[in-house]
């Protein structure tokens, strides 16, 4: 369903080229779970937003479900993102002003999805996170690890076919950490399409694949039996 | 050097109170190295903010070195943080518009350090977290891993006599994690007293005290030979 060719991309900072990926290469079949490791700066976030369409390659190509990206239009790609894509962001990249609920209800009113449904099915995956008893709070009411687990609920609300998560357990406590991991698991068993970056070994095992960066390159590629 | 009793810190949203420290008492003497664990939300980073002078109490005392710090005024606070303190937050903090080298600075503006040293200790301590090839990126220039590097080097860079650190490893692979434990153990080392919040139990083995919370309350704390 991900199939990329030989892509690059590079950051232009004035007179200096910032080379985030330097030639990488990747087929992910449907259903499969990834998890990307590498250190800090080798390029796993780029190559994250390349897959989840929210940025271009400089060359190469990205096929999603057999579609040219390159060849979508800006709302082609939106639609893409929306419909088929959840995406835990490194950062959380939540609305400040807006609740937890609200925050989670978001891609639910992208896709037009009525009021007391869009709250219902909202208020379902915070508590999943465990989150229940946080519906009101704003960001800034949170802990660290609640907001991580409000972006982690808002990529999962809309039941998407694939999920990029980045660093989906950097903030949160072991036994929280293997809750979330059991959530991932389960969106396998129901054929979704699954792709996390982590630095931590505990994680990456819960994944079948383990694919490696350094300085924007693929240096390993290697399957096991998940945890 | 840090002595609080019996604090607590009521959050009130209209008619709900958040009771997220219900109770606390620590000492930690000059020079020690202690790592605080806890689920996620179970008040580390208010206990953090509170050490840090960030934050009062609902009620309880807080001396640090001796001095109540509720009896303290807004400017005399804002002096001992800029001076004694050097804070890396969970979320980092940095300033969204201004490069690297400049947020480093930052601290050694506030103490009157001319420009000359300050540029030269600030490129200093990024070149000590290995970010001396990113000076001039700003944060959204940077991988998540660079902005927390960037916003250890803040901490460190005004020699502080006390070092609080909210999961300063939360987004670095492991073997940066290493790098960066090993400069904090150098700060014990040299008589610096260094608080850290972590996660992983990988990191809270570098210090001598384990201390762990649960729902706003110590429910143990604990000493061993640190690695
Ligand atoms: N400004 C606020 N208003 C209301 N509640 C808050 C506020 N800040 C924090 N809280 C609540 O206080 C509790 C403790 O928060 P705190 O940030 O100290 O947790 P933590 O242990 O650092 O968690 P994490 O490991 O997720 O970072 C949480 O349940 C949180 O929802
Ligand atoms: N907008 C940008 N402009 C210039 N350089 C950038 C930009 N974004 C990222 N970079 C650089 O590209 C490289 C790869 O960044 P990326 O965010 O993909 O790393 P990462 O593997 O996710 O790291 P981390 O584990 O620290 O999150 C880094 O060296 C970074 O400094
Ligand atoms: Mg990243
Ligand atoms: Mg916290």
């Amino acid at each position: 369903v991900i199939e990329i060719e030989d892509v690059t991309r590079v950051y232009h900072l004035g007179d200096v080229d910032v080379h985030a990926l330097r030639g990488v290469s990747l087929r992910v079949e449907r259903g499969e779970s990834i998890a990307i490791m590498g250190a800090s700066g080798s390029g796993k976030s780029t190559l994250m937003n390349l897959i989840g369409c929210l940025d271009r390659p400089t060359s190469g190509t990205y096929r999603l479900a057999g579609k040219d990206v390159s060849r979508l239009s800006a709302s082609e790609l939106a639609r893409v993102r929306g419909e088929r894509i959840g995406f835990v962001f490194q950062n959380f990249n939540l609305l400040a002003r807006t609740s937890a609920v609200e925050n989670v209800e978001l891609p639910l009113l992208y896709a037009g999805v009525g009021g007391h449904e869009r709250r219902t099915r909202a208020i379902a995956a915070l508590e999943q996170v465990g989150l229940g008893s946080r519906l009101d709070h704003t960001p800034n009411q949170l802990s660290g690890g609640q907001q991580q687990r409000v972006a982690i609920a808002r990529a999962l609300v809309s039941q998407p076919e694939i999920v990029l998560a980045d660093e989906p357990t950097g903030n949160l406590d072991s036994r929280t950490s293997v809750e979330v991991m059991a959530m991932m698991q389960a969106l396998v068993a129901k054929g979704i399409t699954v792709v996390l970056v982590t630095h931590e070994p505990d994680i990456a095992q819960y994944a079948a694949r383990v694919l490696t960066l350094k300085d924007g390159k693929v240096v390993s590629d290697t399957r096991h039996e998940p945890v």
